[in-house]
């Protein structure tokens, strides 16, 4: 693919300057330009039209373009800014930015938090947990009998939990979180740190001077 | 006495949760 072609694709709706998705999200210039580049392969995997299509998220995800998952639903949804069944490329890096290891705790805690409020009640409920901790165990395989997953939810409901009211509020997600720092182990994806290394043909196609 | 398994630890396994994947070629 020659120059020409990628600045044409650069007029597509949807593509937005990387300076200004530089100055809102931790990533420079430079890094927007290579997610650019993986923006580009993930959104022309099925159709390639610069818009990552749900199925194109899980082929990527799964190696399967059919394979639904709860999680991943959640992921698109929550990527999925303006709500209308595809991820732009703006939308891609600014919610790609949560995962930056630059990018705010706060970010990371909130952005975890919507993903588990699975019905945007503004709280975590019990059904949910155990919703969740069900769809993992189906994609997983692993039986474990009823009784057990109730008490590992209980369990966890009754560390996180902390004002007893059957529900975990953000606050509540807030401490938990600040007690088991592993939760949000992937909430950081150590390759944005070095996306420009990962996609270095997006020199080829820069079009703005690196502000860094 | 083995600790009881956090149920955020454990969904926070899922493979739809493992953004690194995009980044494999």
């Amino acid at each position: 693919m020659g120059c020409y072609i990628s600045k044409r694709s650069k007029k597509l709706p949807g593509y937005e300057d990387p300076t200004v998705l530089a100055a809102e999200t931790p990533f420079t210039v430079s890094e927007v330009e290579a997610l650019y580049e993986l923006f580009k392969k993930l959104s022309s995997s099925i159709i390639n039209d610069e818009l990552i299509h749900k199925e194109e998220f899980q082929l990527a995800l799964f190696r399967n373009s059919n394979k639904r998952n709860l999680f991943a639903d959640r992921i698109f949804d929550l990527f999925d800014l303006k709500r209308n069944g595809v991820i732009e490329f703006g939308e891609f890096v600014r919610s790609l930015g949560v995962f930056h290891p630059n990018a705010p705790q706060a970010d990371k805690i909130s952005f975890a938090f919507r993903l588990y409020d699975l019905r945007h009640t503004g709280y975590i409920e019990r059904e949910e947990l155990k919703e969740m901790v069900l769809a993992l165990l189906h994609e997983s395989d692993l039986t474990i009998s009823d009784d057990f997953v109730e008490t590992i939810v209980d369990k966890t409901f009754s560390d996180a939990d902390s004002k007893g009211d059957g529900r975990i509020d953000p606050e509540e997600w807030k401490d938990f979180v600040a007690r088991n720092p592993a939760l949000l182990k992937n909430m950081t994806l150590p390759y944005l740190k070095d996306i420009t290394l990962a996609f270095p043909s997006f020199i080829m196609n820069s079009e703005a001077e690196d502000s860094e | 006495r083995p600790t009881m398994m956090n149920a955020f630890e454990l969904i926070s396994t899922s493979q739809g949760l493992n953004l690194g994947t995009l980044f494999e070629k």
